[in-house]
């Protein structure tokens, strides 16, 4: 695969995407770079592939496998920045997007989790620091931002699949992207990449009440997921996090929408067919060419809708 | 590397609030080391929770004792692991 014919279809070792995330930007250095922005608990780098034609331009920021054992969105993580790397200069849109914006893009957001998913327990969902006290190790990433933190949907227990962690940010995963989003100043949409369950939200998760961008956000999200269904048929819900699935603390789209990121969401892919997050490495390319059309209506409005 | 042989993954269907209590308090036992892949919301949205083979019977009971709807998802997970783990090594020796 590093003769360049990395194999989309399959699923990959946090090795195997890292050299293709080299290949990348080693077949398109006018457009890609790779940037550090943080090391994980176990001092893996947290690497960002920047798509950018220069200049400090508005950006869209992507991450996917916040929740280690989501195999999918790691896969499509690559698969989308392959296309967007092979398509610019040829697809208008991504062209046209690209011309105004840059795209930050964090294929694999829990290093640890990941290699620990993938080496000991393919069920591992959290990152794998250790908790002053406990026997047990990890906490949620997803119920780590500062964004209601530690209120309802999230566990205090350092065993409990959901827990938050003992503060905001305490896990370096998290902070690492806050202190680059918040160092970069121009980040204008927040899309994170989740599976399973076909839902694509926005925010509020920590509280039930409507956010001031609620029908826009709305309306985007209903056009994006009619585009993720025109393709195979699957059916995703959308609306905000609280009523789609329940109120949960600590979310990242929460997080970024407070920090003034209006266009952001969480995408939850596919299972269409009961296998949950152990989906058929078969369906990768149709869940990522599916989702991609999810990502480009999102990213076509945030293009057209500077604020 | 953990196994999880036997394990199965119930698609369970809470038809009302209740149910959906009973099901958290399921979860909180932890001795029955439940994982819930997709946690119980509302009535009649479906949740997905991973059985260790140990629990079982004995969440099916309970599950049954409660009227609580349920169908079987994955039979035997670890089948799903094996065919993942045959999937990558095939693809690295390719």
């Amino acid at each position: 695969e590093r003769s360049g014919n990395f194999n989309f279809e399959a699923y990959h070792t946090l090795d195997e995407i890292s050299q293709e995330m080299d290949n990348l930007v080693a077949k398109h250095p006018g457009l890609l770079s790779k940037l550090t922005i943080g090391r994980s608990f176990e001092k893996r780098p947290m690497n960002v592939l920047k798509f950018s034609t220069g200049g400090n331009k508005p950006a869209i920021w992507l991450d996917a496998g916040i929740h280690a054992r989501e195999w999918v969105t790691q896969a499509t993580a690559v698969w989308t920045a392959n296309k967007i790397a092979s398509e610019y200069g040829t697809d208008p849109f991504i062209t046209s997007l690209l011309d105004k914006m840059d795209i930050f893009l964090l294929p694999v957001t829990n290093p640890d989790g990941y290699v620990f998913s993938h080496t000991k327990n393919r069920m591992w969902r959290k990152t794998r620091s250790k908790v002053a006290g406990s026997l047990c190790v990890g906490v949620d990433p997803n119920r780590n931002w500062d964004a209601g933190f530690g209120g309802p949907g999230a566990s205090n227990s350092p065993c409990s699949d959901s827990y938050h962690g003992p503060s905001a940010n305490s896990e370096v995963e998290v902070k690492s992207i806050v202190d680059f989003i918040k160092s970069h100043g121009n980040v204008k949409a927040f899309i994170t990449i989740h599976s399973y369950s076909q839902l694509l939200m926005f925010p509020y998760g920590y509280k039930c009440t409507k956010s001031d961008s609620f029908d826009e956000l709305n309306e985007v999200a209903l056009k994006a997921a009619q585009s993720v269904a025109s393709l195979h048929g699957t059916k995703y819900k959308v609306g905000p996090i609280c009523s789609v699935i329940y109120q949960a603390s600590g979310g990242s789209i929460d997080w970024a929408y407070d920090s003034g990121i209006k266009y952001s969401f969480a995408f939850e892919l596919r299972d269409t067919g009961r296998y949950g997050f152990l989906l058929p490495a078969s369906q990768i390319l149709p869940t990522a060419q599916e989702t991609w059309l999810g990502l480009k209506t999102i990213m076509e409005h945030v293009r057209d809708h500077p604020y | 590397r953990e196994t999880f042989v036997g394990d199965q993954v119930l698609e369970v269907t809470p038809s009302n609030e209740e149910q959906i209590v009973n099901l958290k308090e399921l979860e909180a036992e932890e001795h029955l080391q439940l994982d819930f892949w997709k946690p119980p919301t509302t009535p009649g949205e479906t949740a997905h929770v991973r059985v260790p083979f140990v629990s079982v019977q004995a969440v099916k009971a309970f599950l049954e004792s409660q009227g609580i709807d349920y169908s079987i998802m994955i039979e035997d997970v670890q089948v799903l692991l094996d065919n993942e783990n045959d999937e990558m090594l095939l693809n690295q020796r390719r």
